[in-house]
């Protein structure tokens, strides 16, 4: 795992991170929902919690899809090629391609458009961005900075848990196994596990 | 921009997509240094792009110079591949994958596999045959 220079992150008393998404883009409740289940995958093993609210302007993480040239110097380039970027902390910009062939439902893996790209996989890999991660050699890692189309790749590996816990610490009811994502409910029957880092 | 339930939809419904960014690339392949190459200077800037070649304020030429072969070395590197500076296969299949926008260096620095003490990266074995 590796950390942005300087190693930033969101500061100790703002652990309970709220996001918005563009309200342009008009996204259905099954597309937040991709989001939704990708925030909770790092919530579970850390001990920041991810919201959804309605305030655009006043969230913390700002979720919006743009096409080519869309203001912040780093534009995008149609189908493929660059997926999506995100600003180390505490900016929370997220920002994804809007050219893409993104899956936010189905089984991206059987699709038979080649350039079909699952939308929770990026997600999850610009989240950590977001949290203050860098790009990792490990490529079972989820920030690993390539995705083949048509992949799904959503589970947090040991590499990307060790370097979010090394930021933020662990969460008291991560058992070490981070293949699904844990629910509020899971968390308050788990029987707990220590923290990794 | 989003494909409603990927697995119901008829192939015939899906958009043809004719050519993904980057897929000039693979025509690099086996261009070496000292070569000279139209579309070079593309590549030189995906590397810029992604931290392997520092901000340059001249516009890129087509030659495969020495910045583009320490370029592909620590981009290699990065990626697990066998760190020759060359265009092979491997390296351009990795090139032309889909990524993130956010570069591998930034400043100038890395923390990947270029960046770390060989103890560390290291995972070649060497195997003798009796």
């Amino acid at each position: 795992y590796t950390f942005f220079p300087g190693t930033p992150r969101w500061p100790d008393g703002k652990s309970d991170l709220t996001y918005a998404f563009l309200p342009a883009n008009q996204l259905s409740d099954d597309e937040k929902a991709v989001f939704s289940r990708a925030f909770q995958r790092w919530a579970a093993v850390t001990p920041l919690t991810f919201t959804a609210t309605d305030s655009y302007t006043a969230a913390d993480i700002k979720i919006g899809f743009f096409s080519g040239d869309h203001g912040d110097g780093e534009a995008f380039d149609g189908v493929l090629g660059t997926l999506a970027h995100a600003f180390s902390p505490p900016s929370g910009r997220f920002h994804l391609d809007r050219d893409e062939n993104w899956v936010a439902t189905g089984d991206v893996t059987t699709s038979s458009l080649s350039s079909a790209v699952d939308l929770e996989s990026v997600a999850v890999h610009e989240i950590g961005h977001l949290l203050g991660l860098g790009h990792s050699s490990v490529e079972e890692s989820i920030m690993y900075p390539t995705i083949t189309s048509r992949t799904k790749k959503v589970d947090l590996a040991t590499d990307d848990v060790q370097g979010i816990q090394v930021l933020y610490g662990g969460n008291p009811n991560y058992n070490g196994s981070s293949s699904t994502p844990s629910t509020s409910q899971e968390r308050e029957t788990s029987d707990g596990g220590e923290p990794r880092a | 921009f989003f494909l409603p339930n990927i697995s119901s939809i008829p192939p015939s419904l899906l958009p043809n997509v004719s050519s993904p960014a980057w897929n000039a690339f693979r025509n690099f392949s086996g261009c070496h240094a000292g070569e000279r190459r139209d579309g070079l200077a593309n590549l030189k800037k995906y590397f810029r792009y992604f931290g392997y070649i520092p901000e340059t304020p001249s516009n890129f030429t087509d030659d495969f110079d020495d910045a583009l072969a320490s370029a592909i070395k620590t981009y290699q590197h990065n990626f697990n591949l066998e760190p020759t500076g060359q265009l092979d296969d491997a390296t351009l299949t990795q090139l032309v994958r889909p990524r993130c926008g956010n570069p591998d260096i930034v400043n100038g620095s890395t923390a990947m596999n270029s960046g770390k003490a060989e103890s560390l990266s290291a995972t070649h074995f060497h195997a003798v045959g009796h």
